[in-house]
Order: C-alpha cells, then sequence, then structure tokens
C-alpha cells in the first residue's frame, strides 16, 4: 500500500536532518509509480505529481513527525478534490420528455447500466422507456427488451431495418405521448476512432438534444483511457461518466485520467451484473482504492 | 526519439514513457529501459537509431517464447473451454473461430452455456447461424453445467471435430463463479478424459494491469492453456501480455481485430512488437 511504500522510504531518510529536495523527488517518485500501477495514465499521473510537489515540499510535510503521514494525507485529499465536483447528479430538469444517451467502447457494459439507470429512476416515481438504438450486435435489441420484461420498464420496439437516428427519434416522439418522463437511449459499443460511428452519435445528439450524455467506461481500462474518454468528449461535449466493473479488483486510475482529461464528474458506479448494482459515485472512495 | 546523437537519459525517459502507455507495466518497462541502460553501458549498444530495434527484439524474445497457434486436431472432439471476465469478446470471440475452423473444412458445434446474462443464448445462437454451426443450448437460467454435460454428448454422438463452449462473464473476484467454472471443467473430464483439450482465456486489450491479476486467477482456477487477445484495433497496445507471457508463460493464440466474423488473426510476435511502439 501507499502507507507502507512512504513509510519506508521515509524510514531511509530518518537521520539525515532535514529532508532535501532530492529526498522529495523520491518520494514523489514513490508516489508516482503507484499511480502507474493503478493505470492511471502517464501524464495525468507526471501532472498530479506536479501539482502536490509544492505542497509536499511545505513546512507541514518537511518538519513533521510523521512525514510519510502527512504526506498521504495531502495525496489523499488533492485525489479526492480531483476526482470528485460539482455537477454528479443526474440533470432531470427539463422540458419532458427528457432523454439520455449511453456511450461507449464495446463490452464496456452500456446496456446494463441503462436497465440498472431505469430501475434507479422507476424506483424514484419516474416513469423511464428504454430504447436500443443498437441494431449491430447480435441480439443486441433482445437483450434490453428483455431487461424491460424483467423491470416491467417499457422499452422501444425497433421495426425491421429502422437505424438507430429513426429509432431515436420515434421513441421519443413516442415517449412524449404516453407519459414517459425520461428516455434512456442504449447505443451500440463503438471505437472512439471510428469516424462514422463518432459521427452518429453526434447526429443522434443534435437532433435529440438529450439532457445527458453518459460516457460509460470499464473500470478496468488501462492507458487508453485518456485516449477514448478524450476523443468521446471531443466530438459530444458529455455530461458525465459510469464506471462500470467496479466490483473487480482493479485499482480504477482509469477514473482520474478520465476526469483528468475530460473534467466531467463520473456521476455512478456499476458494482455487479444485477440491476440493483448501481451506486453514486463517492471520489473519497475513489482515491483510497487508487492508492491501494 | 531519433535524431539523437547518443543514448542519453532523455532518451531512455521517453521509451519508459511509450512502454507505460502501451500498458507494459511499470515493473516491466523498468526492467527493459535497465537492460538496455546496461548494455549501452557495456558499449553493447550506442545507436539511438538501433535502440528501438532493439527493445523490441527484447519484447519479441518473450512473446515468441509463447508464439503457438492453437492445434485442433489431437482429439475428436477437440473440446475448448472459453472463459474471462464480463464484455471482453468470448461469444463474438468464439463467432470468429467458429467460422475459421469451418472454413478448414472441419465441423463445428457451440455451446451456449451462459445460462445467466440476458439474450445470451439468443446471441450465440445469431452467430451460430451466420457460421453454418449448430447450437446446443437449454432455458435461460438453466444449470450451465447440464448444457456442457448435452453438448459434449452430441458432440461425440455426431463425431464433430470442434466443441467451442461460451461462458458467462466472470469477475476472477467471484468465488462461487470461479467454482462454477471448475464444475463445468471437472462435468468434461468426467464425460470425456482430457476435455477442455483447451481452455482459452479472453482479456481484452483495452485492459491495464488487471488483465495480469485475471490471467492469474484464471489459470489458477482452470489451469489456462490460451489467451486470445481482444479489441486490437482500438488503440490500447494490450502490453499487459509482455508481463503475462514472461510471468505465466501462457501460450498467445489469437487477436481479435474487429466486431465481423473474419477479425481474427493467429498471434504473430514479431507484428504485435512492431505494433507496440
Ligand atoms: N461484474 C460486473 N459486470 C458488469 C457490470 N456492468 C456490466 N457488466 C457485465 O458486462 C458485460 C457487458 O455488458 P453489456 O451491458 O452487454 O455491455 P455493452 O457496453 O452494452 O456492450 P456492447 O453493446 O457490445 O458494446 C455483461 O456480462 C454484463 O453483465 C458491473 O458493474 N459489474
Ligand atoms: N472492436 C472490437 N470489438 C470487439 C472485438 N471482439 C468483441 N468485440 C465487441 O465487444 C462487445 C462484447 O463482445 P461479446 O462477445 O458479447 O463479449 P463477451 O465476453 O461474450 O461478453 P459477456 O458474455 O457479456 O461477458 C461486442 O460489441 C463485440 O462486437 C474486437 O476484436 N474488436
Ligand atoms: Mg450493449
Ligand atoms: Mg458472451
Amino acid at each position: 500500500s501507499l502507507t507502507e511504500r512512504l513509510n519506508t522510504v521515509f524510514k531511509k531518510l530518518r537521520g539525515h536532518g532535514k529532508l532535501s529536495e532530492q529526498n522529495i523527488k523520491d518520494v514523489l517518485r514513490e508516489i508516482r509509480l503507484v499511480l502507474l500501477e493503478a493505470d492511471v495514465n502517464f501524464r495525468v499521473a507526471k501532472d498530479f505529481i506536479e501539482a502536490i510537489r509544492v505542497k509536499a515540499l511545505g513546512k507541514e510535510v518537511l518538519n513533521s513527525l510523521t512525514p510519510a503521514q502527512q504526506l498521504i494525507k495531502i495525496v489523499n485529499t488533492e485525489l479526492t478534490s480531483l476526482l470528485g465536483g460539482e455537477n454528479s447528479q443526474l440533470k432531470l430538469s427539463g422540458r419532458r420528455p427528457i432523454s439520455m444517451m449511453f456511450v461507449g467502447l464495446q463490452g464496456s457494459g452500456k446496456t446494463t447500466t441503462v436497465g440498472k439507470l431505469a430501475k434507479f429512476l422507476k424506483e424514484k416515481s419516474h416513469n423511464p422507456y428504454m430504447v436500443p438504438a443498437d441494431v449491430s450486435r447480435p441480439a443486441a435489441i433482445d437483450q434490453l427488451q428483455k431487461l424491460g420484461q424483467q423491470l416491467k420498464v417499457d422499452t422501444y420496439e425497433p421495426k425491421q431495418d429502422e437505424n438507430p437516428l429513426v429509432i431515436c427519434k420515434n421513441a421519443v416522439s413516442f415517449a412524449g405521448v404516453s407519459a414517459h418522463d425520461i428516455v434512456l437511449i442504449d447505443t451500440a459499443g463503438r471505437l472512439h476512432i471510428d469516424e462514422e460511428l463518432m459521427q452518429e452519435l453526434q447526429t443522434i445528439k443534435e437532433t435529440i438534444l438529450p439532457n445527458e450524455i453518459l460516457l460509460v467506461a470499464d473500470a478496468m481500462t488501462g492507458q487508453d483511457a485518456v485516449n477514448v474518454a478524450g476523443k468521446f468528449n471531443e466530438m459530444l461535449d458529455m455530461d458525465g461518466v459510469i464506471l462500470t466493473k467496479m466490483d473487480g479488483d482493479a485499482r480504477g486510475g482509469a477514473a482520474l485520467s478520465i476526469k483528468a482529461v475530460t473534467g466531467k464528474p463520473i456521476k455512478f458506479v456499476g458494482t455487479g451484473e444485477h440491476l440493483d448494482a448501481l451506486e453514486v459515485f463517492f471520489p473519497d472512495r475513489m482515491a483510497s482504492r487508487i492508492l491501494g | 526519439v531519433l535524431g539523437k546523437k547518443n543514448i542519453d537519459d532523455d532518451l531512455l525517459e521517453e521509451l519508459e514513457e511509450i512502454l507505460i502507455t502501451s500498458d507494459i507495466g511499470v515493473q516491466t518497462a523498468f526492467r527493459l529501459i535497465e537492460d538496455m541502460r546496461e548494455k549501452v553501458k557495456r558499449k553493447e549498444l550506442d545507436d539511438p537509431g538501433l535502440l528501438k530495434k532493439c527493445l523490441q527484439e527484447e519484447i519479441m524474445e518473450i512473446l515468441k517464447a509463447e508464439e503457438s497457434p492453437l492445434d485442433v486436431t489431437g482429439s475428436v472432439p477437440f473440446v475448448i473451454l472459453v472463459v474471462g471476465v464480463n464484455g471482453v469478446g468470448k461469444t463474438t470471440t468464439i463467432a470468429k473461430m467458429a467460422n475459421g475452423f469451418k472454413e478448414q473444412g472441419k465441423s463445428v458445434l457451440l455451446a451456449a452455456a451462459d445460462t445467466f446474462r440476458a439474450a445470451a443464448i439468443e446471441q450465440l445462437e445469431i452467430w451460430g447461424q451466420r457460421a453454418g454451426c449448430k447450437v446446443i443450448k437449454h432455458q435461460s437460467g438453466s444449470d450451465p453445467s447440464a448444457v456442457v454435460f448435452d453438448a459434449l454428448k452430441a458432440a461425440q454422438a455426431r463425431g464433430v471435430d470442434v466443441l467451442i463452449v461460451d461462458t458467462a462473464g466472470r469477475l476472477h473476484t467471484k468465488a462461487n463463479l470461479m467454482e462454477e467454472l471448475k464444475k463445468i471443467q471437472r462435468i468434461m473430464g468426467r464425460e470425456l478424459p482430457d476435455a477442455p483439450h483447451e481452455v482459452l482465456l479472453i482479456l481484452d486489450a483495452t485492459t491495464g494491469q488487471n488483465a495480469i491479476s485475471q490471467a492469474k486467477s484464471f489459470k489458477e482456477a482452470t489451469n489456462i492453456t490460451g489467451i486470445a487477445l481482444t479489441k486490437l484495433d482500438g488503440t490500447a497496445k494490450g502490453g499487459v501480455v509482455v508481463g503475462i507471457s514472461h510471468e505465466l508463460k501462457i501460450p498467445l493464440r489469437y487477436v481479435g481485430i474487429g466486431e465481423g466474423m473474419d477479425d481474427l488473426r493467429v498471434f504473430n510476435a514479431k507484428e504485435f512488437v512492431e505494433a507496440l511502439f
């Protein structure tokens, strides 16, 4: 853990009197390694270390009897504040029906997350309408419809050969005349470098003007998280992120990478395969997890 | 990186960044850079233009040792159990493999042993139709071991060349799900000694260091005999397989490079390393 590692480093520095610039350099390097091993992106980790360097060189640490503890407190506080912030609630205000788009890489957990959010909203007395706009993956529409049956949540039935844009338009108009206040749109997984498919999302956005565009990202994503999140944000200016599969043992450094590169809040985390496995995001818990 | 007159610390640091951002892992990256530093000290390497090539060769040595295409001729039926965490591409990879075997003139049977996830059976059925092979299935929610048992019986009765078993995604940290996998493996071995002949772990190239923990846990539970790395058509490099190869010595079978039935390649160490950086 970070505590053990910093304690070891500081032990070596004991009896050398005042901590030197080089001492702090070694300590900061140790913190950077912990972040990299937790899958925080290389550049993001570097920037983070720069951000805490000044605080690390402060009297709080250098004159402390327990410098390791002081430093860990600084790192934890800084990491928590970076991960957290405003706007982590869903935007539910606005003219009905409001819609939300779920986007992201293949297999990240979008369809399952749409189901989870439908359950979440239904339990808050909303009347959600799920829209299966993935026409490419085999049985994707079937998958969302089955979740709809499980949850007793109405789900749009695409006609034969209806493309994603038409599905979204028709679903939103139907929701408008059928007392559904929130439309949840499940989209096909796609690569951030697939220009045509990224353009498809942009067109859907411009057509139905969703309240929320949420990037569904896998908590075990590695260094590539900055590329994926950066590109999705550049194309869609998303509103937030949902980090899935947090019930695994991935340290989740991708959370910091994504937040650092997009500035967008992580709103929820997926914590299991069942439809009740959705939790509000806690930045302090995420910070401790990343630091190990 | 090129255009420098000698190999200095700046250059090595630049390479360290390239390695780490490929998900090769901090410890592996440091060790490789240290090896390069040693070579420079011993005057075995002084041309910055050759540094990249030298690194690639060292990584290639690690991967070449595990470059081992899957040979399904050793048994009839040859049984492949496909496992991995959620969403990595198990079902799609099975479709690609089935298609490949069919193109080689082999008969293939699929087993829909993911009885948990919504529409998992339907998804495999559609792929089965496209690849031209039958799918053994039960009701959703039934015991996966029962599906596997029936599939094995059917494969033997029909004299099928290859049986590929699709399982539900499962996090390696869930003991009960790993137990379910062990049970599937036991049932297979009881019905057909030596089955499964291949336990193929599917890893997602976008996954970071957790892939190593996945490989270790699955290997412990079910003795993984092969790895397929998917989604290499994205921007992730899949560097995690270097550490996995070095530490766990598991054969690297395939790479997935897209969502279609033809988007599967036999693992090639040279191509992989050249794409790495
Ligand atoms: N353990 C766990 N599994 C999850 C979580 N969220 C989703 N999954 C699983 O991840 C797998 C992929 O989920 P999907 O919802 O099909 O993912 P997707 O993003 O819609 O996939 P594509 O549509 O193919 O891009 C399934 O096995 C889900 O059950 C989570 O929070 N924890
Ligand atoms: N771009 C790309 N997408 C892939 C590749 N392999 C699989 N996919 C996609 O990844 C998503 C998940 O694939 P599945 O085959 O359903 O994954 P799985 O491991 O069976 O998922 P679960 O059964 O839910 O655990 C689908 O959208 C696939 O089309 C690949 O090599 N490249
Ligand atoms: Mg989906
Ligand atoms: Mg599957």
